[in-house]
């Protein structure tokens, strides 16, 4: 464990709070898009089935299980408490165009053909594009509460954190996750467009809209 | 990399 991880979690973890923050307080959840919170709860699941099988660490089943309560709570707020004030409309991202490759190369591209494994990788590659209905619905409405903008910058720093961890195990341990790095570039890159936006506008003060 | 169920990041 290292000071990138740990803020990488902590960072992780205040995104899941900023937004269920936002939604209770605010008694809705116009803007969010349901289906990347939907896929979250998917990405979750998937991941940590292994807390039935196999214990690490009490710090690594508090978070998955607090990851895990997080994720179900937004999608019922999403869906169920406050699903009339849910923006459907915007929501409009094919999850079948990201579902369908993800499971054929969580199938293909693994470290072991087994089924927890596959559920692993599947996990990992579907966190890296499940940000994506969020953007699209920002692109398409062109323009994002600043709260919202604020969760999707931890959840951005949370990534960039996480690639200075593997950096620094990488130089200290000589660990490196090939399927974990490849995929968390590939999310961290998604994040680029937005947190140049961030810095411009919003901690500017300005709202975050697109021209 | 760490193969199976060991994996410990989150």
């Amino acid at each position: 464990m290292n000071v990138f991880r740990i803020l990488g979690d902590v960072s992780h973890l205040l995104a899941m709070v900023i937004l269920l923050v936002k939604i209770w307080r605010s008694k809705s959840c116009a803007g969010i898009s349901g289906k990347s919170q939907i896929l979250f709860a998917l990405v979750f699941t998937s991941r940590y089935l292994d807390l039935l099988t196999n214990f690490i660490s009490i710090y690594n089943t508090v978070m998955k299980v607090v990851f895990l309560l997080c994720a179900y709570v937004t999608v019922y707020l999403i869906y169920g408490k406050f699903r009339k004030t849910f923006d459907s409309e915007n929501d409009s991202f094919r999850l079948e165009f990201l579902l369908v490759p993800v499971i054929g190369l969580s199938f293909l591209e693994n470290y072991s053909f087994t089924p927890t494994e596959i559920l692993w990788t599947f996990s990992i590659y579907l966190e890296s594009v499940a940000i994506l209905p969020q953007l699209f619905m920002i692109s398409k409405t062109g323009e994002a509460e600043t709260i919202t903008t604020h969760y999707l910058f931890f959840l951005g720093l949370y990534r960039a954190l996480y690639l200075a961890n593997w950096i620094w195990r990488y130089h200290t341990e000589n660990f490196y996750d090939q399927i974990a790095v490849v995929s968390g570039v590939v999310q961290t890159i998604f994040y680029c467009d937005f947190f140049y936006l961030y810095i411009t506008k919003v901690l500017k003060g300005k709202k975050l809209s697109l021209p | 990399h760490k193969n199976g169920s060991e994996h410990d990041e989150l």
